[in-house]
């Protein structure tokens, strides 16, 4: 049988066990229609890009696995300027040179510069000599 | 699990209410 | 290779056509570790009930599919109580006669009683005589 496709037109997050949690866009198969008003449905398989920092590792959601950080600093430069926007980064022009102190896996580094210390998006680094 | 909650589903998001 | 497994702590909307939405608990496999701090994932598929309501068809999104009114309305009884909690609600005690006037593919059916008319939960009626 084929099965009708819908999109989810607002998020739903689930409030019993048999629920399914939508987010606004996602793109399900109904597999059941009750007159109750309550389809079953099963979601289409998606993928795509996330920020790290909205996940959690499903078995051990505390163990931290971010990489150990590195006091003595790694040479980078900085291939596209960055103005703060929280009070714990930095701001920094393109072309800076700047260390790397800790290379946390959600992509905000612990960078210094002279003594200055601060979070700075990684994609915007460069390792220096490269 | 083919056994629907029992508790009402939510009214329409208010982007989708039609005029009854 | 065998995927590390996440589940996502919040939701997620997505800002451009290649990341993926998330709704809080999702559990996605990670297929690569960017160290930007993007992950690209895989959503595990999922199924559950959803409401209805919260759905549109893919391809028409704007073609109603509800089934007519029935104006003359159809006999049931109310075989629990509830109580309105939007204006446009109907508020019935158990063991209630009532009409059905359209029985919404949401579960929220529109119902008369004498000149009350009002939307009502479709899972607490059941048709008369049976």
């Amino acid at each position: 049988i084929i099965l009708q496709t819908y999109r989810a037109i607002a998020n739903y997050e689930k409030h019993s066990p048999s629920e399914m949690a939508m987010a606004t866009g996602d793109v399900v198969d109904v597999v059941e229609k009750n007159e109750s008003g309550w389809w079953f449905c099963q979601m289409k398989t998606k993928r795509g890009w996330v920020p790290a920092s909205f996940l959690e590792p499903l078995d051990s959601p505390d163990e931290p696995e971010d990489p150990e950080p590195n006091y003595a600093g790694e040479p980078y430069v900085t291939i596209k300027a960055y103005t703060a926007v929280e009070e714990d980064e930095v701001s920094l022009a393109q072309g800076e040179a700047i260390e790397v102190i800790h290379k946390l896996l959600d992509g905000w580094w612990v960078v210094r510069k002279e003594d200055v210390t601060g979070y700075f998006p990684s994609m915007f680094l460069q390792k220096s000599g490269q | 699990i083919k056994q629907p909650p029992s508790n009402p589903p939510p009214r329409p998001p208010v982007e989708a209410r039609k005029k009854p």
